[in-house]
This record gives C-alpha cells, structure tokens and sequence, in this order.
C-alpha cells in the first residue's frame, strides 16, 4: 500500500459526505445505498464514522460528471479514466468524481460502482494507489465479488487510522503470492499459446520465453468468467483450449474467451461422482492422452476416442515413482513431466520413467 | 535508430505520453533538466515497475496493453 505525503488524513473521526448529484444509469436510491455501503466497508476496519449532509459542504463531496466538470482535472468519455477523487484536506480535498460517461452498475457488468467507490473513497481517506494487484487500491478496474478490501487495503488505512475499536469480523483478501518465497507452492500450471500460466490463490503468473519477469494478474482480471480459485489447468495444442477444473466443474478457454457449453461437470469426463476435484492435469501430445490426478490415483482420458481408459484409476507413487504419492500441479514440456508438489518440483523423464532433477517450484518463475 | 515512425507507432507514443503525463509526471516538452527522451524512457520503467512488469524502458506490447486498460483517475505516484 501507499500513502500521500505526510501522510494526509482527516483528523476528526466522524467523516461527512454529501451526494450532490446522481448518475442516470442507475435509481437514486441504488446509488445512495451502494455508496453508503461503500464507506461502511472502510469505516467497518477503522475508528471512522461517517455521516450524510444533504446541503452544505461536506468533507466528501460526491458528484458524477463528464469531460471538464469544475476541477480541471477532466475525464475522457467512455472507459479510460473511470473515477479520482482528492486526499484528506479542505476544499477540494476528499471530493470523489465519476466519470459520468462510464455505464454504472450494481453487478458484473462494467462498471460496478460500488468496487470504484470504495476504491475512491479509499484515495478521499487517505491512501495512494497500491502496486498490488489484488489489492482493492491497484489503479486498474477489476470485478470479484465478496468483500472488497485485501489485507493491504486493510493495512494502509489501519496505518492512517488504526483498527475498529469495536473489532468487527472482517475476512480481507490475501495479499497477492510472492513469487521469491522459497517455500511458493502452485495449484494449478499451464501452457497458453506458447505462454506458461501458473495459478496460486486469486492470482496468476503469465511467463513468458522472452521475458525475464513474469507478470502477475488476478486471474477475474483476464477471466472474469472463472472462480477465484483453480484446481487443475491444462492446454490441447491441438484443438486451441486450455481446460481449468475448479471443485467438480471445468471450463474450456479459447484464449480469453469461454468455450460454448462450459462450465460442464468433471464428470462428463467419465470420472465417478465421488471425485470432487481433480488435483492436477496435463496432455500429452505424443499419445494423444490427458492425466487427470486425483488424490493418490491418476486417470488417463483418450482424446480421440473421447473416453477414459480402462484399467484406471492407477496409482501415482507406482506409476511414477520419485514424486510421492499426490500432486499439486503438473506441467508437460518436450518429453518431460514437471509435478509440483507442496514446495518441490520434480522433473520426471516420461520416456525412461525417472525423476531427472528436483527443483523448488518458483525456478519456473525465473 | 533514426528511422521514421510509423503512424501506429505515432499514435502509441503519445498515448503513452499522455499516460505518462496524468500518472507519472511526465515534464511537458523542454520542462526539467533532463533530455525529453531520458525523462520518456525513466517514466515508462517507473511505470512498469510499478505494475510488476518487466522493467525495459521501451512501450512493449505489454506495456501498451496495461496503459489501455480502465482505471481510476489519481496519480501512481503518491508525491
């Protein structure tokens, strides 16, 4: 997190806010509940209390406007700049502008206020832009549902302000993975047309050959139509689709795009109802086969005939001896099998059935 | 290198130019002390490093997509 230059706050607890004006797109009263509810999210983890002006100048002036609107600090038509408001400080000081052009929602569709409102209200409060990506103050719009606030949004503003005194149950985001961690663990690694996606948590890495560092996203910022959590990934080259399983459903990616007819159930895959996850995946061009791991077992899928192999469930440790009994993750490249599993990466020759080198999984992050 | 740019190439410069100006302070033209191409080159990897990518100093294609991206109006840099 950051925040402004001496660290601007305001000094009296009770906060005032006046709603001067209101957007089209949505009923005044919509708007006056989601931007209260917006402040409640920040006065829930500080002392802060905030209170309405109907007249007057408040603290917080609110307003929606477009192009030059009075500030000279002019928005720019549909997307692009979305919202700003001003630190802690008279006058200007705390007043949040949206950006009229924008289409303003209360779902998925862009752009949710209330995830641009409690953003902005953070920068009236108080706090800078964060350079965590799944941080609530990361500059850059994203959708998810649930609580809006990660715990460095909660860090910063406790900086500034200190915690509830009334310590209310309050469960922020984790911070974003940390791709030095020695002890990182992966739950799920793909290729992506000619990219190595590695999913940990909310987040994933995009690596890619000829780039030293790899980036890290939230994987609703690229796809917002998959859970906050994956299980399993893997890529068919042949057919252009990257599958992802989370709990007992998969979706099919065409690049950013979900294949018609996803989600489907894992089931549909052959494998019996009582398996609820599937661990780790990964295709196998030279035979045409998909593994599917499970627990300590594993399945092998035929493409061509769309079926599962008979004579599976087998069991991992025998199969594949030198990587243990389960898996966290598994990736294929040029004849090479990579299993990660908690905090080792074991790189298993499939042609002479042997783990070759054990590495810690973030080798793979560069 | 010398050679002319294109009008793509054109219109990325100055989107980021602009970008760089509203988030990070770009100097306008012959503003502060250094050259303007020095300054372009310090903003872009600011930027980049702020937002975890790989820090070069030229508009790379990702560098581009993120500056396209919606976002909130305020400053990246606090001061």
């Amino acid at each position: 997190y950051n925040v402004f230059p001496r660290n601007l706050k305001w000094e009296n607890k009770e906060v005032t806010y006046r709603i001067v004006n209101y957007t089209p797109d949505l009923p005044k009263s919509a708007v006056d509940k989601v931007l209260q509810k917006a402040l409640n999210v920040w006065s829930g983890v500080t002392p802060l209390t905030f209170r309405r002006m109907t007249e007057g100048t408040a603290d917080i002036m609110i307003q929606f406007g477009n192009g030059e609107h009075g500030d000279f600090n002019p928005f720019d038509g549909p997307n692009g700049l979305l919202a700003h408001a001003y630190p802690p400080g008279r006058g200007l000081g705390g007043d949040t502008h949206f950006d009229e052009d924008e289409k303003w929602t209360i779902d998925s569709e862009e752009y949710n206020l209330f995830r641009v409102a409690v953003h902005e209200f953070g920068h009236a409060l108080g706090l800078a832009h964060s350079n965590d990506p799944g941080a609530l103050m990361f500059p850059i719009y994203s959708y998810s549902e649930g609580y809006p606030l990660s715990e460095d949004d909660v860090e910063g503003i406790q900086f500034l302000y200190g915690k509830n005194p009334d310590s209310r149950k309050v469960h922020p985001k984790p911070v974003a993975p940390n791709k030095c961690d020695p002890m990182l663990t992966f739950d799920a690694v793909t290729e992506l047309r000619g990219e190595t996606m590695v999913f940990k948590g909310r987040f994933y890495w995009r690596v890619h050959p000829n780039m030293a560092e790899p980036e890290l996203a939230l994987i609703k910022s690229t796809w917002p139509m998959l859970p906050n959590k994956v299980d399993a990934a893997f890529e068919n080259p042949h057919s252009d689709r990257v599958f992802i399983f989370s709990g007992i459903r998969m979706w099919a990616l065409s690049g950013y795009d979900l294949v018609e007819g996803y989600p489907k159930y894992i089931h549909k895959l052959g494998l019996p109802k009582t398996i609820r996850k599937v661990d780790a995946a990964v295709y196998i061009p030279d035979t045409g086969k998909t593994l599917l791991f499970t627990e300590e077992e594993y399945w092998s899928y035929d493409d061509n005939s769309g079926k599962m192999e008979s004579g599976y469930p087998r069991s991992i440790e025998s199969d594949f001896p030198g990587i243990g009994e389960e898996v966290d993750a598994v990736g294929y490249h040029y004849g090479y099998l990579n299993f990660f599993h908690k905090s080792l990466q074991f790189e298993y020759s499939y042609n002479s059935r042997k783990v070759i080198r054990v590495l810690r999984p973030n080798s793979l992050l560069n | 290198s010398g050679m002319p740019l294109s009008s793509e190439e054109i219109d990325e410069r100055l989107l980021a130019e602009k970008y760089l100006r509203q988030f990070y302070h770009l100097p306008n033209g012959l503003q502060g002390s250094r050259k303007p191409s020095d300054s372009f080159q310090s903003k872009v990897r600011e930027m980049q490093e702020f937002f975890g990518l790989e820090v070069t100093g030229s508009l790379d294609g990702n560098t581009l997509e993120v500056m396209k991206q919606p976002r909130c109006g305020v400053s990246d840099v606090a001061e």
